[in-house]
């Protein structure tokens, strides 16, 4: 049978998702689907993300809904340094030409 | 404890930067860049024992670079969007780079209203800390808080970076009564004096060993007085008689008696008044320094008789109190340890400024009760003077003081009608803060002004700076930036001074004569 067709993301999810990955709140790497079957996969997705809001908002100082609410956007929207908040090996290119 | 020390640091802590010669800022000036970049470093230079020194190479240990999108490394900026711009932690090759989106509209004097721009001073500050291994802190209002927060003109490094940084590197080097943990000067209250100086003087406490290397248990205060005794001030009285009075409820006594005198005394080496002994016993002090509060001759014996007191006399020797001299204000020079703030020749004799105060070196070396207060020879220069930043004698033979951006002209000691006025006269850019030194070059007679990395060339005459100046210090090879002062000795040859050393420039070969420096308070104090 056709595999259940995956939720569609929102526009705004999807630039949230590419913030939270850029600043290290959550990772690339694509769960091992293997023996998980399409559900967990979806459910760990949205609990990965959820934590990451979370994560972001208290980092942030603003209310933690585990949403992207009003204040999510402003912050997300917010002038930045261009590091990571969390350091997942940002630094593995020291190289300097 | 909100701060996040990244985990790699400098293994060194007097770091080199560097202004990238291949991406600088297209928007802003690449001086005042400098300037800026300067004051930033110095935000983390002021809270540990890291230096900060710029050089004209990419070999620095953080090379700073403007640059758009993509620049070399896997984190592309957005143009101008949200991200500023990013820095790598300590390390070889990139590491310790900031990298700054030059996208951006960087303000280097940002103003309140200044909502599109961004101030290139906070955002530097901030990327420092990476470059010296700090991470992100969520700490609202902290240096380190990811988001921009502008800052504020008198900026002070917030505790929870600055408990970061000194984490990692120590903090500023105290002054040396500082590191003694048991021997700190008791101030107290400064007298003012109707001038407006204040004498404080310090009585000196004993100190206590808190932990004495031969004690048994540590913190108790050690029974004995910490410094010597003088020699006998009187041939019958012991040696200790000119122990300063330390019982301050009776001061006539030398110490405290009895048990309701000094609560936690206990007066076991006393005879019990309780008891009443037929014989009177002899008194045997259980420390020799601990005598009765009245001087005796050691065999002498006291009554026990507890009806009867003490025989009231007053005692024989003068109370001494140890009162020191008053120190001198806190920011008057030591002669022979101090950098300078200006130095010059004025009719021939030497004048070195350093604060309020300045020396006057003659021909026949130092005059005596020198330094004094700079207003008392110039007074019309600000009452509430701290320092000056630069003087010098012009050829007109007027003298010239330079303090913050005004400009001092004076005949003598007379200030001239019209002045102070700004150095933006001058020809000097409005956004110079102050200038570091000016002096005459004896090499072609011209007037040279130098502040910062930069220097101009003053046509005394027109009473301009040369059009194309300002030019970079590196021409004085040698010399380095931001110099303390500048000037033309007897022998026509120059003189750079920066801490506590000075070179000699060699006009030719247009570079210092000996790398190394030599120690201004020798050669210039007689020390």
């Amino acid at each position: 049978a056709p595999a259940p067709s995956r939720p569609t993301r929102s526009t705004s999810e999807k630039s949230a998702r590419s913030y939270l990955e850029m600043f290290g709140y959550l990772t690339k790497e694509k769960p091992e689907v293997g023996n998980l079957l399409m559900e967990d996969v979806e459910q760990s997705y949205e609990d990965d993300f959820r934590i990451a809001i979370k994560t972001l908002q208290e980092f942030g100082g603003i209310p933690v809904t585990g949403v992207i609410d009003h204040a999510t956007k402003e912050l997300m929207k917010k002038k930045r340094c261009g590091r990571p908040d969390r350091e997942p090996g940002y630094d593995k290119n020291n190289r300097r030409r | 404890k909100r701060f996040a020390v990244q985990g790699e640091k400098w293994k060194h802590t007097n770091l080199t930067w560097s202004l990238s010669q291949s991406r600088r800022p297209s928007q802003i000036d690449p001086h005042g860049t400098r300037a800026v970049l300067a004051r930033a470093l110095d935000v983390w230079q002021q809270a540990s024992r890291l230096t900060f020194t710029e050089i004209n190479s990419d070999d620095a240990d953080i090379v700073v670079s403007f640059s758009k999108r993509y620049h070399d490394d896997p984190y592309p900026f957005d143009g101008r969007g949200s991200i500023l711009a990013h820095a790598f932690f300590p390390g070889s090759g990139r590491g310790g780079d900031a990298h700054f989106d030059d996208d951006e509209l960087w303000l280097l004097h940002p103003n309140d209203d200044d909502e599109e721009g961004t101030s290139l001073f906070a955002v530097a500050a901030h990327e420092f800390g990476h470059s010296l291994g700090l991470s992100h802190s969520s700490v609202k209002g902290a240096l380190m808080y990811p988001w921009y927060q502008g800052i504020q003109p008198n900026f002070v490094l917030p505790d929870d970076d600055r408990n970061g940084i000194q984490q990692m590197y120590g903090p500023k080097y105290k002054r040396t009564w500082e590191k003694i943990p048991y021997y700190r000067p008791v101030q107290t209250q400064p007298t003012t004096t109707t001038t407006t100086t204040t004498t404080t003087t310090t009585t000196r406490q004993p100190y206590i060993h808190q932990h004495h290397p031969g004690r048994h248990r540590p913190n108790t205060p050690s029974r004995y007085p910490a410094y010597y005794p003088e020699k006998p001030s009187h041939p019958d009285w012991p040696h200790y008689s000119n122990y300063p009075n330390r019982n301050p409820t009776y001061p006539d006594r030398r110490y405290y008696t009895t048990t309701e005198e000094h609560p936690r005394r206990t007066n076991h080496h006393y005879p019990r008044r309780t008891e009443t002994t037929t014989h009177a016993t002899t008194y045997r002090p259980r420390f020799p320094h601990a005598q009765p509060e009245y001087p005796t001759h050691p065999r002498q014996n006291y009554p026990t008789d507890p009806g009867q007191d003490y025989p009231k006399r007053k005692p024989y020797y003068p109370v001494k109190t140890t009162t020191m001299k008053p120190t001198p204000p806190p920011d008057k020079p030591d002669t022979c340890d101090t950098t300078y703030d200006a130095v010059t020749l004025i009719r021939g004799e030497l004048y070195i400024f350093k604060n309020r105060y300045h020396w006057r070196i003659g021909a026949n070396g130092r005059y005596p009760g020198y330094p004094i207060e700079i207003t008392r020879m110039w007074a019309e220069l600000p009452k509430n003077l701290t320092h000056v930043d630069a003087v010098y004698e012009r050829p007109d033979r007027k003298i010239a003081f330079f303090i913050g951006k005004q400009l001092y002209l004076f005949d003598s000691q007379y200030l001239l009608p019209g002045y102070p006025k700004n150095i933006v006269h001058l020809g000097l850019p409005a956004n110079l803060e102050k200038l570091d030194g000016a002096t005459v070059w004896g090499h072609n007679g011209k007037t040279y002004f130098y502040s910062g990395t930069m220097y101009w060339k003053f046509d005394e005459e027109v009473g301009h700076v040369e059009l194309d100046y300002p030019r970079d210090m590196s021409t004085w090879r040698g010399v380095g930036y931001n110099i303390d002062s500048v000037f033309q000795w007897k022998d026509g040859k120059t003189y750079f001074f920066k801490g506590k050393g000075f070179w000699k420039f060699d006009d030719l070969n247009m570079r210092v004569q000996h790398d190394r420096q030599l120690p201004s308070a020798q050669f210039w104090m007689s020390c």
